[in-house]
């Protein structure tokens, strides 16, 4: 039964593209259900770029307000934060890829796209924005994925955002509430502008019977590389740069406390949003996090040397 | 080696020590 | 069949072409077999060969690189089958090669996947038309039977390799021995999905309890194998099963090794990382110190009306 995802039905999918229930509701699509093997590939393709952002397209349906991306595949094309659609310089592999898969038995249309933010967290910056607003005029239902791959390293966990955009000029009724998360200095500014132009979507995940059998088997292989990973090698530079971010931020926030006569303190009453949060205390959050990540580290480090390392003969 | 990451915890503690000036000249 | 391979190639199989086999197969049967509520609506039945359409057999490409006599196997793709020439679809194998080496350009392939319990002797057709491709092509087979009683992986490496069996020559499927290899962004998004975990923070709490779980069970798997070593060897002194010589050189050999790092620059470079993650840790509580004494002054001076 749980298999059962995996099963295209392509007039109930057409019916639904004929029906256009987004048309009139700008916040219809509010879940994602994302495969283990489009999960997998996403992060593989985001890591393999390294510092650079790659994209790729998601393969999937649709199940009431719920987009389900069955399978991802990548594009040849990089640094998609230099300009809006990126995607266009590969329209021929785009085309030429799924006419491939359709006929190899992937029989899922496109719904949507992912990036990734090497770094600097998940959310939309301006030229996603653009991008995502062009493609929810075009080729809805269209879903945008970002990852960051960097942060996943770092933090042990996948950092993964789904996002819609509104369509221009339409103002949410509510505020969206989303999780806090740190954004370097230098993208603070392109983070603020667009935040309210989309919304975030739940992210689950799903994996077929085989699937969850194969995983469980691969654990008895896997777990010697939990084991001998540590997530301090490999993202020193990423450490570093996320400290000297924090000291500039200090920085800013020193010199508005020199400025300002209360110390950026809104009191509690007409505290309305998180954003009303005195910027010291979001540096606080920031520094927390980063110490959290790296004393995880140093404990696993430290586990293991007590292990390997204290045996004496 | 960790030269960059040293140079920003220093940055960092610079920045504290600054911030903490800051702040007791507030109390006054 | 020869029972293994004595080609010396190491073999490294990555996580995301086990999951790319997995879901190639699963796709392929539900299509062939639709949940109930579908097959109902549109008034299909299962018809007669219902054996096939419960274990249909896939095909595909697998990709990766080769480095001396390392074998990596990183990704893989779907291959068409063509059932009149009993080969794969050579066309559309070469598209797609085009395909993937534009995003993937130091990928080359490395052999092709198929399912079933065991390899068949019409396998190695498809296996020699791959051979102008890759002079040795790797066949890696997924059995996709579930079953709960086993404890290894059911997917098996086959080279093939010339002998002389009735004084022909012919080539035969061996077996090959692999690893699994994983990168730490693969390795961390297998386990969020084989445990489903949340993608949003979670409290510390949370995030230092699922840190912790994830080591302590790898370390208690560490323990099992350790233990069953152990009365393996308990045993062979007591005299319950015959000495193995290997086995004890392999144990006395691993022992050796043990402390695993003793060095002077080991325990500089620990050193420094340790005093390094106890400053940050010390920075991090005097950031948090300033912010609640800078809320605490702004109060004071709110209650007191005093001006900066």
């Amino acid at each position: 039964a749980s298999d059962g995802i995996f099963y295209y039905d392509d007039v109930a999918q057409a019916k639904f593209q004929q029906e256009k229930p987004w048309a009139n509701d700008p916040h219809y699509f509010k879940r994602v259900k994302i495969s283990a093997l489009a999960l997998l590939k996403m992060v593989v393709h985001a890591r393999s770029g390294g510092t650079i952002e790659v994209m790729g397209l998601m393969q999937g349906k649709t199940d009431g307000d719920s987009i389900i991306v069955m399978d991802a595949f990548a594009l040849p094309v990089e640094g998609t934060e230099t300009r809006v659609n990126a995607q266009a310089d590969a329209y021929e592999y785009m085309v030429e890829y799924s006419q491939t898969n359709k006929l190899a038995g992937r029989l899922e249309n496109v719904v949507g796209w992912y990036h990734s933010h090497p770094g600097y967290g998940c959310w939309l910056s301006g030229i996603d924005v653009s991008t995502q607003m062009l493609n929810q005029q075009f080729q809805e239902p269209f879903l945008a994925v970002v990852i960051d791959p960097t942060r996943t390293v770092s933090a042990g966990k996948v950092e993964i955002g789904a996002f819609r955009t509104y369509p221009e000029g339409y103002k949410p009724p509510d505020e969206p509430v989303s999780e806090y998360q740190t954004i370097p200095l230098n993208k603070i500014e392109d983070f603020g502008v667009h935040c309210k132009q989309y919304y975030a979507l739940d992210i689950t995940y799903f994996k077929s019977s085989l699937d969850s059998h194969l995983l469980d088997l691969l654990w008895n292989k896997y777990w010697v590389n939990t084991l001998s990973s540590s997530p301090l090698l490999g993202n020193g530079d990423y450490v570093a740069g996320q400290i000297s971010d924090l000291a500039e931020k200090l920085e800013q926030a020193e010199n508005q406390l020199a400025h300002s006569r209360i110390g950026g303190i809104v009191p509690a009453t007409l505290q309305k949003k998180k954003e009303d949060e005195p910027q010291l205390a979001k540096i606080t959050r920031d520094s927390a996090k980063i110490t959290v990540e790296q004393v995880h580290g140093l404990m696993s480090q430290v586990i293991k040397d007590i292990l390997f390392n204290s045996v004496r003969q | 080696k960790g030269m960059k990451k040293h140079t920003a915890i220093d940055k960092w503690n610079t920045q504290l020590k600054s911030l903490s000036q800051s702040i007791s000249n507030r109390v006054c | 069949m020869a029972p293994s391979s004595s080609s010396g190639l190491t073999f490294k199989l990555h996580p995301l072409v086990i999951v790319n086999i997995s879901d190639h197969y699963t796709r392929v049967k539900t299509q062939l077999n639709p949940p109930p509520s579908v097959a109902a609506a549109s008034g299909n039945g299962h018809g007669g060969d219902v054996a096939f359409q419960q274990n249909p057999r896939v095909y595909g490409c697998v990709i990766g690189v080769q480095r001396g006599r390392t074998v990596e196997i990183f990704n893989s793709f779907e291959l068409l089958y063509d059932p009149i020439t009993d080969i794969l679809d050579r066309s559309f194998l070469e598209k797609k090669q085009e395909l993937y080496k534009k995003v993937f350009p130091h990928f080359y392939i490395l052999g092709w996947y198929s399912t079933g319990s065991d390899a068949q002797e019409s396998d190695m057709h498809i296996h020699k038309a791959l051979m102008d491709i890759n002079e040795s092509p790797v066949y890696v087979l997924l059995n996709p039977s579930i079953n709960h009683a086993q404890k290894d992986l059911p997917v098996t490496i086959y080279e093939s390799e010339l002998h002389v069996i009735d004084g022909v020559p012919q080539l035969i499927f061996v077996h090959a021995s692999y690893t699994i290899e994983t990168v730490e962004a693969e390795r961390i998004s297998v386990d969020h999905v084989a445990h489903l975990k949340p993608s949003d923070g979670g409290s510390a709490a949370t995030q230092l309890a699922a840190h912790l779980t994830g080591i302590h069970s790898a370390i208690k798997m560490l323990n099992s194998r350790i233990r069953v070593l152990y009365q393996y060897l308990v045993a062979m002194q007591k005299g319950d099963i015959p000495c193995e010589n290997s086995l004890l050189r392999q144990v006395s050999s691993l022992l050796r090794r043990l402390p695993a790092i003793e060095s002077e620059r080991f325990q500089d470079d620990f050193l420094m990382e340790y005093n390094d993650k106890l400053l940050i840790t010390y920075l991090a509580m005097f950031t948090n110190c300033s912010s609640t004494m800078n809320e605490l002054v702004d109060k004071f001076n709110t209650a007191y009306d005093r001006h900066t």
